[in-house]
């Protein structure tokens, strides 16, 4: 996955997102893809979660999926998750709850409950640093005000670190993949470094939805495991998903 | 630094001029559809379930059909069908209800619903 929080020269927040999952989830021969992302693709949903007649929240979503990996609450803040290996994984998280240790939240319940009640970024920050995890996750949180927009590192158990828009020190965007920011990815898996250099070539002055779906359009940023791309802005309102594939050559993960 | 992706064509210079999508990259839209929050949980997914379930139970064949065949004696599925679904009780509220709502909806067992919606915890290895 890649998701960025960008602030443009005005105070603007956009937040957008490509979802790449199914890596090593069986390959498709004929068309020359990865099976599960495949298949995924027709189960993607934007959906209005309403009470009352009124929008609380709306996401991108699979259908028969109840957690969620993307959404946003109308102006207030804005919501991506992007996964993180680990060797202290969900697997243990998982075994830990069957066997009734059950102080862990489900990484995707718990980004669909703050979706659903949290009422400012500031208590959303919290909840998502805070609360106790079955597995590992990047939580990358926008919000509505200029400097609101953060990567929320996690273990299970503990929040590693937050990042910050600072644009005092030039900060203008935070954009995650799927490793630690502070070290290096995997030299056979770095989109980070080419989603960055789009980043800094579009500069602050230009970014929008089109400059930042151009970035998520990019070759590796766009591989064969992107399922969808969404674009978000919490201040107009607006939330923009499109289906993606990636036709040959194209990087496998 | 990368390695493959530094050797065209697995990386290309920034894009520009993409949006709107269109192209080769762009696979279509993506439709719109409420969860009202006022409904009883087992009944907030019927209407997008019943128009998904065919594409739903597709993929949730397909991931038992990989694992089987890492798995041939089907012991796993049997796993999955049978014991999953002890456990639903214990997922907060509203999600248990919700994800036995989906099964009902979609006529898929209700541990391979359960599975496909702890997919993430399991593959963060």
């Amino acid at each position: 996955c890649t998701s960025v929080v960008a602030e443009d020269k005005s105070g603007k927040l956009y937040h957008a997102r490509n979802l790449d999952f199914g890596l090593f989830l069986g390959w498709d021969v004929k068309n020359n893809s990865w099976m599960v992302t495949q298949l995924l693709r027709p189960l993607v949903v934007n959906v209005d979660f309403q009470r009352n007649g009124k929008t609380v929240f709306v996401s991108t979503s699979f259908a028969g999926y109840v957690g969620m990996l993307t959404g946003m609450k109308p102006g207030i803040f804005s919501l991506t998750m992007n996964e993180r290996f680990s060797i202290d994984g969900g697997y243990i998280g998982v075994l830990e709850w069957i066997l009734g240790k059950r102080d862990g939240m489900w990484m995707s319940f718990l980004t669909r409950s703050v979706l659903e009640n949290a009422t400012s970024y500031e208590e959303a920050k919290t909840l998502l640093s805070k609360t106790k995890l079955l597995a590992p996750a990047y939580f990358i949180l926008g919000g509505n005000k200029s400097e609101e927009g953060c990567v929320i590192t996690r273990s299970r158990a503990a929040c590693l670190d937050i990042w910050e828009l600072d644009l005092k020190n030039g900060t203008w965007y935070v954009l995650e993949t799927n490793y630690d920011h502070w070290k290096a990815p995997l030299p056979i898996d770095n989109r980070r470094d080419p989603a960055m250099k789009c980043m800094r070539r579009t500069s602050q002055q230009n970014i929008s939805f089109g400059t930042i779906y151009d970035m998520l359009s990019t070759k590796p940023v766009l591989n064969k495991l992107t399922t969808y791309t969404t674009l978000m802005s919490v201040s107009d309102n607006k939330l923009e998903a499109y289906l993606r594939i990636c036709p040959d050559p194209c990087m496998p993960w | 630094s990368g390695l493959a992706q530094d050797v065209p064509p697995y990386t290309e210079d920034c894009r520009s001029g993409t949006y709107p999508p269109s192209g080769p990259t762009f696979k279509g839209n993506v439709s719109w559809y409420t969860v009202n929050l006022d409904q009883a949980p087992q009944e907030r997914w019927q209407k997008l379930i019943s128009e998904k379930k065919t594409a739903l139970s597709i993929l949730i064949q397909a991931i038992k059909d990989l694992a089987t065949s890492f798995f041939p004696s089907e012991k796993i599925i049997k796993l999955v069908d049978t014991k999953l679904p002890l456990l639903i009780g214990t997922l907060p509220c509203p999600f248990g209800e919700e994800i036995k709502g989906i099964a009902d909806a979609s006529g898929l067992p209700l541990g391979e619903v359960m599975l496909f919606n702890i997919f993430y915890e399991v593959f963060t290895v």
